[in-house]
Parts: structure tokens; sequence; C-alpha cells
């Protein structure tokens, strides 16, 4: 063989041109054959999972497949309202005298509280750790931005995602999304008879990045903003005050609010009418901006100051308690278990402010389970008799063989016969989260 | 706890084609001043329109 290698004349000589292309695309024929039997398989496979079985089940779900991670897996099977009940008892309990300046001092060195914005110096003056974390702060600590066109953070905490909406769903960290609808609970029918305002924006959710849409319901916003004992008022006749002269606002309206007509009601209305002065809203409607649905998700850690303030001038028409879950809503949670906003006890405030739609919606955690409304004295969150009335609802509904809405739903159109809702003036506390 | 606000904002107005406008982009709408991830304060401007 040496031999032969050694003494064999090697003569190169170019391959003709057709044989090259033939044996390349013989190759390439090859590389397609294979792909296509490997996408077939595929397929195939696919097919066979999605077949059901005897029983009419998707034979998949036969398989065992880890669908979260273990440490969700154990949460999900956890009582966690107990647990936050407990906690909120547990923390609700008062410190021994001597014992609460090192304590509170010791947490806000935990959770790098800053003393020295706290409103009242002296922290003998907290009995236990849920006065402490439900503090208020120092006049001025938390200036708000002088632009009357800014929209205001309304808690101290963490940006998790912001963005815009688009086909009714909103994504929630990295790729995850769920849909407005179960985010704040569908329409519900109106009630005839009724003075309540029904927000004629919550039909159409998902569907505001269609610009003749958009126009159409900025129209009949305008047209449509106040309805009071049947009798519709445009938002510019309540801002000029033309509906108090010529449209008699001062029949008498059965009160249905929970608090009586806020105090920051004419602030309020001012605001709106600034907006008027100095934005395009109520020009000619070929002139209109459209409009289309923003969201923000911010996320409050332990030491942060856990009130919250009305972000813009708007109107609160109803709010919606949806008694979930209370898991925790720590960032790593919210990545590994989807929707978790959607599971999670929340209040949905909805309403209105000078561009259309806007709703509010605190959600609940394990450790801080309890949601305060300061305007709704009623709202009970995190309450066993709650739920209990939650899950009796339910059950009648599925009883009647009708779907549970999830929530249970008040209005504040007695708050404010003009407005027709509660009126709440940029920067104003609105209420706030609480231990347990 | 967590706070999701989902509103309703201005998309701006769309450029006319003299000024330039290719399609998709809007001038003077709603327009975020924050970034994921980023520390907020009570009061603090999240965005402007």
């Amino acid at each position: 063989l040496g031999t032969a290698l050694r003494n064999t004349k090697i003569e190169w000589k170019p391959i003709p041109i057709a044989l090259g292309i033939a044996f390349l695309g013989g190759v390439q024929f090859y590389h397609v054959q294979r792909r296509e039997r490997e996408r077939v398989k595929e397929l195939q496979e696919e097919l066979e999972d999605q077949e059901m079985d005897g029983l009419g089940r998707p034979r998949d779900r036969r398989r065992i497949r880890p669908s979260e991670p273990w440490q969700v897996q154990v949460m999900t099977t956890l009582p966690l309202k107990a647990f936050s009940r407990l906690w909120g008892w547990f923390n609700s309990l008062d410190i021994p005298y001597y014992l609460r300046v090192p304590g509170f001092k010791l947490y806000s060195y935990l959770f790098n509280v800053k003393l020295d914005e706290v409103a009242e110096p002296d922290l003998h003056t907290y009995p236990n750790l849920a006065a402490f974390f439900y503090r208020e702060l120092k006049q001025g600590a938390r200036p708000s931005d002088p632009d009357p066109n800014a929209i205001l953070s309304p808690a101290d905490g963490k940006i998790v995602q912001y963005g815009l909406i688009e086909g009714g769903e909103v994504e929630q960290v990295k790729g995850v999304t769920y849909s407005l609808d179960a985010l704040l609970g569908t329409k519900t029918p109106s009630t005839s008879g009724t003075t309540t305002p029904q927000p004629s924006r919550s039909d159409s959710l998902g569907s505001r990045t269609n610009d003749g849409q958009t126009e159409e319901d900025n129209v009949r916003a305008d047209e449509e903003f106040a309805q009071v004992n049947g009798i519709h008022y445009t938002l510019k006749d309540v801002l000029s005050g033309s509906a108090n002269k010529d449209k008699k606002l001062d029949v008498e309206t059965p009160d249905q609010s929970t608090t009586p007509v806020a105090s920051s009601e004419a602030e309020v209305r001012a605001d709106l009418a600034l907006a008027e002065a100095s934005t395009s809203w109520w020009a000619p409607t070929t002139e209109k901006t459209a409009t289309a649905l923003h969201y923000c998700v911010i996320y409050l850690a332990p030491g942060d100051y856990h009130r919250f303030h009305s972000p813009v001038a708007w109107v609160v028409e109803r709010r919606r308690h949806f008694a979930g879950e209370l898991f925790s809503v720590h960032p790593y949670l919210v990545k590994t278990l989807p929707g978790l906003f959607t599971l999670n006890e929340r209040v949905v405030l909805l309403g209105r402010w000078r561009w259309g739609f806007f709703s509010y919606t605190p959600v609940g955690a394990t450790n801080v389970g309890s949601i305060k409304i300061n305007f709704d004295k009623e709202l009970r969150t995190n309450s066993l008799i709650t739920d209990t009335a939650a899950d009796a609802a339910a059950e009648e509904s599925w009883q009647r063989g009708e779907q549970f809405s999830g929530f249970v739903e008040a209005t504040y159109e007695g708050a404010s016969k003009v407005l027709g809702g509660h009126a709440l003036k940029r920067g104003e506390e609105m209420g706030g989260f609480q231990l347990g | 706890s967590t706070i999701v606000m989902v509103f309703e904002a201005p998309k701006g107005a769309r450029p006319s084609f003299d000024e330039g406008y290719k399609g998709g982009e809007r001038k003077g709408g709603y327009k975020w001043s924050i970034e994921k991830g980023q520390t907020v304060k009570v009061g603090q401007a999240l965005g402007h329109v």
C-alpha cells in the first residue's frame, strides 16, 4: 500500500460543472429529506399527544409533567390566607415599651427604612409593628412633580413592568401575559332605573389601539360623562357648572356611596378644567388625539412606605373586590407563577380621568394582605367573613348554572352628584396596605 | 404588595406625510419617564402626556 501510494502519480483535473452541481444538489436533497422526516415525526408525536383517551381526556394529561417549580407547587397547597391573618394578629400585639425603639431600628436596618422621613420621630408612639409599618411620612417628604401633565407614582416601590396594552393583554414578566378581563373583571350588566353611571369604556378594553374606535369612544365619553337621574351631562357642562344650573341637579338622589362627598371634589374639577385649557381635548373631533391603554406595575418591598396616593386627578366610579388567594408578589414568584395578579386578592378601582378610562388595582400579598381604601369604609379585605361570603356567592352561581364573576362590586355614584363618583385629586392619599 | 395601574392616555398625533411620516410613529402622546427595575417614590413622575 505504501509503495502504491508513493509511486502513484496524482494528476488533478477540474470536475465538470454539471457533475459538481449534481453532487451539491444531492447533498442538499439529502438534508431537506432528513429535515422533513424529523418534522413529520414531531408532528406525529404532537398529534398522538392531542388524541383523546377512552374517557375523553387528552392523552397527554395522563403524563406526569412538572408544570411549575416545586416551590410554587408547595406554596399552592398552603393556607396562605390563614397565615396572613395570623401574621396580622401577631403584628398587632403591643411590643413592650422599652423594646420598641431597638426593635423598629432593627427592622429599619434590615429593610432599609429611612427613619428621618417618618412623621413621628418618637418611635415609642408606635405600639406594634403593624402601626410602624403603616407609618406616615413627614410633610414634604414626597413632593409631587409640578408638571400637571405628569402621572405620579402612587407609592414607593420598584417598577416591575410598564408599557402599552395591545389585544387586551397585559404582559407580566418575560412574555407571560394575562387578560384585562381576568385582572379587572368583565363588565357588569347595567341596572335599569338606577342612577349609576356605567363606565362606558370597560366593555371595550383591549380594543383601544384602533384609532377609529377610540375617537368614537372619546366623543361618547364627552357626551355622556355624567348621568344623574337619567339625565346625561357632558363633562363640559359639569366643568362650566351649567349642569347644576340648567339640568336640575338638585333633584334628590339616593346616596348609595360608602362615604360622604369628597372634600377634594372642587379641586379635581379645577384640575380637569385646567386640562381643558391646556390640551386639545375639547377641540373639534378631527383634531382629537387618539388614545391607547397603558399599564404600570409597581412592587412595594417590606420596608417601603405602604400608603398609596392618587396618581392623577380622577373620579372613582366603582370598586371590585376579588377575594382571591394571597401568594407572595415577590418578583421571583411573579416570574414563575403566570397570572399571579389575577389570582391574588385585590381591589380594583374603576373610573375615569381627563383622557378616559382609569383603573387602579392594589394587589395583596401574604404578609401584606389587608388593603385599605380611605373613602370606602365598608370594604373588608383578607377577612374570613368576606371569603365565606364569596364562597357562598360562587356556590350559589354554580347552583344556578351561572359563571361566578369572582368579585363583589360597589359603586360610588352618590359620593359626588356632579362627577358621578368619588373625586380624588392628584397626590391625595387613597389608602394603603396593612400587615396581615 | 403590588399596584397595577391601567389607564387610557393619548397615543399622540400622527405626523403628516410632509413631516416625514413613514408609518407607525406618533408625536406628542403619552411618554414614560421610567425604566424597568427603577426605584420610584410617591409623587415622582412616571410619565407625561
